[in-house]
């Protein structure tokens, strides 16, 4: 009959081991695959089209940004150490100054040597303003001082740079939780997003580092960056699958301000298992 | 973790009076998903589960009397002598010993060149600090700031890499400064075209020590990015970075398993004190659970 030529095991196994280079890692991996031998497909056509249908099934809610009611919105940058905040929030910037709207930086990073200087220079390259205070400044204090500050309210669009912080850190954790609160205070209603910035060379702890920051911050979005580099970044399958709430809305490619796309589901489910 | 997985499995074989060669596969199971879930490429994820497999066959632990013992300490073992076997303290023996920092991008390089300094600043060995990276927006600022939090000499230039390295490695034969670390900027082994700047560092002045500066929590690509140093520029030594956070850190496997270079130290923070010589056997532990 129509089946009679059973699918090799060999393709699907071949399979697992790609998902799992891929760092989708091995219960992801085998989940997956189990999953495709459950619909029985007769063909390596079949195997390539559940392939692709379930991973893609991850990926389902909409990823758009969110914006506030009323200007300025306000969307934070938040992540491990060197995952490319900094450098994601100048591309944010630059994207949207050239769309025609008043973007605006924010240097809350006080604590790493030369964070400042480093986003002061982005901020110029992108020609948009950026507010900062001197290093060590309390961090809550310099976005309550932003976000009261003339030019930096009148923007459009205000993303704010925070320091890099391992999410098993409680205080840097609860430092995060302060800031937003910081910026409820001084401007109400206008924090739209609260980004996880991930770096895409990452393996299963990227997985861990979502739910931790989810957990304490409830996130509106994920920023995958250096997908440039040979990573496939599989983690955000396990991600989306555990974390359906918290979408994928950007992707870094590169280290120029141009760098960086809308995250295409489609194409990630390509990139993943080409 | 593992330990605990293992210890539950063979809790339900406890009743058998030795342990079949079904026993072993179901245990070799659990140390495969464990080493995967921590990172460990699945190339050396295989040759380690078939070293502990064939050694967990042996008539000595099947025969044991507490066969779930000697099957983790097999595991512990093998991890350990797949992370280097030992401590490898640092050894410079030239003058100026000079040392160049490369890696992937935001990997920390900048900070670990810093904490290097520091730490031979405590063996009373002052450094000269200089980076070589030139792309990254205020690069130089930020060694900068961290030499002078360590208390070491920082070299401000503006030529290209070989160039600065040149003028590093002079100035410190003048000074009498007996370690030049250059920090590079990151870059990624995709594009073979990017380690040219780094051979022509190579080639410019004696460097000591290549080291590959390597985000603990680094995953499958880890094998990429320590063949493509390797084979493009050559790697003496490994520092993990980023070792305090809960990664399980199985990229260190793999690098070394690949390329046999030791690791010599691990990053554990953001300050410039947290870098501490790799204990194989402390590695092994946090991979165990
Ligand atoms: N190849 C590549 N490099 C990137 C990308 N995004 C950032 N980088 C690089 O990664 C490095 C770290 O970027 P930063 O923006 O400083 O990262 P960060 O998260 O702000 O770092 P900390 O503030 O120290 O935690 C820099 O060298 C960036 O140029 C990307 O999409 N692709
Ligand atoms: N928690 C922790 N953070 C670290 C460690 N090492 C470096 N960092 C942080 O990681 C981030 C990146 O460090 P850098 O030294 O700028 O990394 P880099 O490799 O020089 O980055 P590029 O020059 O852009 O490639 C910074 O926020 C550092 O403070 C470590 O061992 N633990
Ligand atoms: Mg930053
Ligand atoms: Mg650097």
């Amino acid at each position: 009959g129509a089946f009679r030529s059973k699918v090799p095991e060999e393709i699907l196994v071949e399979l697992e081991d790609r998902l799992i280079l891929a760092d989708a890692g091995p219960s992801t991996a085998a989940a997956v695959i189990e999953e495709i031998r459950g619909r029985k497909p007769a063909s390596p056509e079949d195997v390539q089209a559940a392939l692709k249908e379930i991973l893609r099934s991850r990926f389902l809610m909409n990823g758009l940004p969110q914006f506030s009611p009323v200007p300025p919105t306000v969307w934070f940058l938040l992540g491990t150490n060197g995952s490319g905040k900094t450098t994601t929030a100048a591309k944010l910037a630059a994207r949207y100054k050239s769309e025609g709207k008043r973007a605006a930086l924010v240097a809350a990073d006080t604590f790493r040597a030369a964070a400042i200087e480093q986003l002061q220079i982005w901020a110029g390259r992108a020609g948009v303003p950026v507010f900062a205070m001197q290093e060590g400044a309390h961090p809550s204090a310099v976005i309550f001082d932003a976000l009261s500050d003339k030019e930096i309210r009148g923007a459009d669009l205000v993303i704010v740079d925070t320091a890099g912080r391992l999410h098993t850190k409680t205080s840097l954790i609860e430092e995060l939780a302060k800031m937003s609160k910081s910026c409820d205070k001084c401007a109400p209603s206008s924090l739209a997003e609260r980004l996880l910035v991930l770096d895409g060379t990452a393996g299963q702890n990227a997985l861990a580092q979502a739910k931790a920051f989810h957990d304490a911050l409830h996130l509106t979005g994920l920023i995958v960056t250096k997908l440039d580099a040979s990573a496939k970044a599989g983690f955000l399958v396990s991600i989306g699958e555990q974390l359906p709430n918290v979408p994928v809305k950007w992707a870094g490619t590169g280290e120029t301000l141009d760098a960086l796309s809308p995250f295409d589901a489609d194409a990630f489910v390509e990139g993943l298992i080409g | 973790q593992l330990s605990r997985r293992l210890g539950m499995l063979f809790k339900k074989i406890r009743g058998q009076a030795r342990l079949s060669e079904a026993n072993v596969a179901d245990a070799v199971k659990e140390v495969r998903t464990a080493l995967l879930e921590a990172d460990v490429h699945l190339s050396v994820t295989r040759a380690f589960t078939e070293e502990v497999r064939m050694k967990a066959l042996g008539a000595d632990v099947l025969y044991s009397i507490r066969p779930a013992d000697a099957f983790v300490k097999i595991v512990h073992d093998s991890l350990v002598k797949f992370l280097g076997g030992a401590v490898f303290p640092i050894r410079l023996d030239r003058r100026p010993s000079v040392l160049l920092l490369m890696g992937l991008q935001g990997s920390g390089k900048t900070t670990t060149a810093a904490k290097l300094a520091a730490f031979f600043l405590a063996q009373q060995k002052s450094s000269l600090l200089v980076t070589l990276d030139r792309s990254r927006p205020a690069a130089s600022e930020q060694l900068e700031k961290l030499a002078k939090k360590a208390g070491v000499r920082f070299l401000k230039t503006q030529a290209d890499a070989p160039s600065s390295a040149k003028t590093a490695v002079a100035e410190a034969e003048r000074q009498n400064v007996p370690v030049v670390i250059l920090d590079s900027a990151g870059r990624t082994e995709v594009d073979p075209a990017v380690f040219a700047e780094l051979r022509a560092v190579r080639d410019a002045v004696p460097v000591e020590k290549k080291i590959l500066v390597i985000d603990a929590m680094t995953g499958q690509v880890a094998v990429n990015v320590a063949k493509g140093f390797a084979d493009e520029v050559g790697v003496d030594g490994v520092i993990l970075t980023k070792f305090d956070s809960d990664t399980r850190g199985g990229a260190a496997l793999s690098v070394y398993h690949l390329l046999r270079a030791p690791i010599l130290f691990v990053g554990e923070g953001e300050a410039l004190n947290r870098l501490a010589p790799f204990h194989p056997d402390r590695m092994a532990g946090r991979i165990l659970g």
